[in-house]
């Protein structure tokens, strides 16, 4: 299982 | 100017020593409402969020917003320099190319002062969305750190799972596999020792135990640590600094 980076959550697209 | 005196020096040795090795360089940010720091490790899979109060400082002053960078092990130098008893004053002119830190004694029998280079970093401030948590744990900080040190020996990763009365922490690797659980115990004693479960939605989720092992470096800076579960989203570690301000790790899920 890979980790996910916080980009995903944080970053405003 | 920036000018900032915290009586008890220790509180930024702490605050450094807990995130140096999770960040290499940081802007620091200072207005008047306090000084803040907002990073990500390397990888981006954690970020760092401190900020400390102007009126938590025994002296404040920011005439201008600045934001100084820094690289995290060269500020642990220079504070590993300070006394633990000492108070540190901050100083830094509004386009200076360093920061001041000045150290003195208890008795002010001793007066030290380092210069650090400020450096140039690039650095993109993300909005943290506020969320409602499905759950907030709030546990002695030093059974944490106990508990992912433990989980560590065995494991990689942790699943954190909540439930109204309990917390549990359970991990598995090559060896075997282990579970440590804590109850809710609102202990009136000894609040220092008590542990809170806020509960809207019983949550579970996994994490990377190293990361957490890191985040446990910040147990000197506070009794309890607060977590903050939402599912899929990152969980909050949360470290209130009492009447100075707080350092929150956020931590992707795996």
């Amino acid at each position: 299982m890979g980790q996910k980076s916080l980009d995903a959550f944080f970053k405003r697209p | 100017m920036f000018e900032a005196r915290l009586a008890q020096g220790a509180l930024l040795k702490k605050v450094v020593e807990a995130i140096k090795d999770l960040i290499e360089d940081a802007n620091f940010d200072c207005n008047n409402s306090g000084f803040s720091l907002q990073a990500m490790d390397s990888s981006h899979v954690s970020l760092v969020a401190l900020s400390l109060r102007a009126d938590g400082f025994e002296h404040y002053r920011c005439d201008r917003n600045i934001s100084m960078g820094m690289k995290l092990a060269n500020l642990s130098k220079i504070l590993k320099c300070a006394g633990n008893d000492d108070a540190i004053t901050m100083k830094s002119e509004d386009n200076g190319d360093t920061i001041t830190f000045m150290f003195e004694s208890p008795n002010q029998e001793r007066l030290s002062e380092f210069d650090l280079k400020l450096m140039d970093i690039d650095s993109e401030h993300l909005g943290i969305p506020e969320a409602e948590y499905d759950a907030t744990v709030k546990v002695p900080s030093s059974e944490f750190q106990r508990i992912v040190k433990d989980l560590a020996s065995i494991g990689d990763t942790v699943e954190i799972s909540v439930t109204k009365d309990a917390v549990k922490f359970s991990t598995s690797g090559d060896i075997g596999s282990a579970n440590i659980m804590c109850r809710q115990n609102k202990s009136v004693d000894k609040p220092e020792e008590s542990t809170e479960i806020d509960i809207n939605e019983p949550v579970a989720l996994t994490f990377a135990l190293r990361y957490l092992n890191s985040f446990a470096k910040a147990t000197p800076l506070s009794p309890h640590v607060v977590l903050k579960l939402s599912k899929d989203l990152p969980v909050v570690v949360e470290y209130h600094i009492p009447d100075v301000g707080r350092l929150g790790f956020y931590l992707a899920p795996k």
